[in-house]
């Protein structure tokens, strides 16, 4: 839509509030970002696509960095243990994201210790265990059907004996709208929070980019039982742009940490507004 | 919803008499809203609107003392009709075993789902057998042997250190010799633009031929679903959709922009993460749920 040259007309916005729609940023947000361009186009009486595309891009940036200073990746300190509590809907990639960040973090010298605390799903627990295995670093888990709080409740009491740097919580993927579910995960937290009272805490939301306006309900109704302070956005090596982001970030003040551009255990990285407002025109 | 708010725009006309062009533009700029906070995908919003509006400057609109319904009964009709029928039939070959084959993205349900297809199947007298052909990802066959456990059914792996097409070649020949009259093969999530995961797909297709090949969608997809929609049968031309995690809040457009970009029928309806949770797709029910 920005290529080089073209007239900036009726025409030109209208296929620009189209790119943005087809990205997932939303209708509302969509109008929004059109709107304040056209206004910058005129107060700024920009002649040329290229000074467009790069104010829109800067706009957008600027959306998704949010609150800067305490949203810069996942916050993680030295010198204490720092629970890193990975939530999400069914089959976001909340499992896979948590063997990358594991390795992420084993290659950075590390103690990484993981918790496999979704006993529900068929071989769950047996796929943490592999990314665990793969990466060299231990897995705190019960029989499958026990109860995820036990194992929480374990994973806790090990990463403080241990002096664990990052213990990683993996959960069962659930739908927002299941009441129990939400119930469920409210009680794991409370437990992390009694149990590690002194813990650097990080709730992670994992969110599959090719999910549409739907994020946003995922967003209000998880942050309404666990505090979330950040986004993890996966499978963005496919072809969806994952723009709703945009407004989590803007609108819920939850940033996106990380991405997930493949199934491979280094396809993990950090994330960076600047290059995400870009690829959404590429 | 809708419904209400065309009420609300065609609320300042009673008593004008005829509606005008900027009346119906209005109503449709409405519809189009409606249909993209429903994740349905821009092109798929556009050439449904056009045939709205196609009808909505047709007399049963212009000449209603209810304009508002009018439209929303159209937008109803159309979709509903865009939806296709009530459709929960797998395909029966005359030659068993009938081989059905799940394709799809990472993570949309394929395991979860082809396991209950095959209880369905258990469940009215037929004799299934799965194939797991997901060597991938981790615990992926495993996962596969749980289900199949659970639910009384037998699982062919051959483990993870052999293709995917040998796997299937070797579980249709097993279940010819075992009377198995169904092989629903399990694949590993895939991207549609992953030249050669795709190519391994018509592979597969290619070596044991099958009568079904289904695309497992996530209800809550964006609108991406088209692109994916699109390639998948373009490459495979599948017979038909599941439509997954239906038991979630999402208004669930992106079945309406798969169903319309391959025009193949959506088969099941995931509505839960266990055995028993999966319905026959209600057209009817669909629409209202988009339209909110
Ligand atoms: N292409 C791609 N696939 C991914 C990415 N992240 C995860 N996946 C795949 O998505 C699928 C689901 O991943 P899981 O890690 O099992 O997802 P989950 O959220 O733990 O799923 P549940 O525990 O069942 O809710 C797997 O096939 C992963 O390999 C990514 O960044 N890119
Ligand atoms: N609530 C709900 N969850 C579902 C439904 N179908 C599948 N799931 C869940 O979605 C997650 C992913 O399901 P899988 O069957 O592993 O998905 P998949 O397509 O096989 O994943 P890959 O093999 O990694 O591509 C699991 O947590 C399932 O329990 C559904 O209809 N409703
Ligand atoms: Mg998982
Ligand atoms: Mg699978």
């Amino acid at each position: 839509v920005f290529s080089f040259g073209r007239k900036i007309d009726e025409g030109f916005y209208e296929e620009l509030e189209e790119t943005l729609i087809q990205s997932d940023v939303g209708f509302e947000t969509a109008i929004d970002l059109v709107e304040s361009l056209r206004a910058r186009e005129k107060a700024e009486k920009i002649k040329d696509t290229e000074t467009l595309q790069q104010a829109l891009e800067d706009e957008i940036a600027k959306m998704l960095t949010g609150d800067v200073a305490e949203n810069q990746g996942i916050n993680i300190k030295d010198n204490c243990l720092n629970i890193i509590l990975v939530v999400g809907v069914n089959g976001a990639g909340k499992t896979t994201t948590i063997g990358k960040m594991a390795n992420y973090y084993n290659s950075r010298k590390k103690k990484v210790l993981l918790a496999a605390a979704d006993t529900f799903r068929a071989a769950a627990i047996e796929q943490l265990t592999v990314w665990g295995e793969r990466v060299g670093v231990d897995v705190i888990r019960q029989n499958s059907g026990s109860d995820p709080g036990a194992v929480v409740f374990d994973a806790c009491q090990a990463a403080v004996s241990r002096k664990t740097d990052i213990l990683i919580v993996d959960t069962a993927g659930r739908l927002q709208n299941k009441a129990n579910l939400m119930e469920e995960l409210k009680k794991i937290n409370k437990i992390i929070d009694r149990e590690a009272p002194d813990a650097n805490v990080e709730i992670l939301l994992v969110l599959d980019s090719g999910t549409g306006q739907n994020a946003i309900s995922q967003a209000k109704l998880f942050g309404e039982v666990v505090p979330l302070t950040g986004i993890i956005l996966t499978k963005l090596d496919g072809t969806a742009k994952g723009g709703v982001v945009i407004g989590l970030t803007h609108e819920l003040n939850l940033p996106v940490k990380m991405i997930g551009v493949g199934e491979g255990i280094n396809d993990l990285r950090e994330f960076v507004p600047a290059d995400f407002a870009c690829a959404l025109f590429a | 919803n809708l419904a209400d708010r065309l009420q609300e725009t065609f609320k300042k006309l009673t008593g004008k008499g005829k509606l005008s062009e900027a009346d119906v533009n209005n109503a449709m700029r409405e519809v189009r809203l409606a249909l993209l906070e429903a994740d349905v995908s821009y092109k798929v919003v556009k050439d449904f609107v056009a045939k709205v509006k196609e009808r909505a400057v047709g007399s049963e609109v212009l000449e209603s003392l209810s304009p508002g319904q009018q439209v929303v009964k159209i937008v109803n009709e159309e979709l509903i009709e865009l939806m296709g029928s009530t459709q929960a039939k797998i395909a029966v070959s005359s030659k068993p075993p009938t081989v059905v084959m799940m394709v799809g993205l990472q993570g949309t349900g394929k395991t979860t789902s082809v396991a209950k297809i095959a209880n369905i199947l258990k469940k009215q007298g037929r004799r299934p057998l799965l194939a797991a052909g997901d060597i991938y990802r981790p615990a992926a066959i495993k996962q596969l042997e749980v289900l199949g456990e659970q639910l009384d059914i037998p699982v062919f792996a051959l483990g993870d250190k052999v293709s995917p097409v040998e796997i299937a070649a070797r579980a249709l020949e097993h279940a010819q010799k075992n009377g198995n009259d169904y092989l629903l093969i399990d694949t590993a999530g895939r991207l549609h633009i992953d030249e050669t995961l795709m190519q391994e797909l018509r592979d597969v297709k290619a070596k044991v031929e099958p009568h079904e090949i289904l695309l497992v969608v996530d209800a809550m997809a964006g609108q991406d679903a088209i692109n994916v929609a699109e390639t998948f049968n373009k490459e495979l031309s599948i017979d038909g959709l599941v439509l997954t995690k239906m038991d979630g809040d999402t208004r669930g457009g992106a079945a309406l922009s798969a169903k319309a970009v391959t025009g193949k029928p959506i088969k099941f309806v995931g509505m839960g993460e266990k055995m028993d949770a999966m319905e026959p797709f209600h057209p009817d029910r669909m629409a209202g749920r988009i339209l909110g």
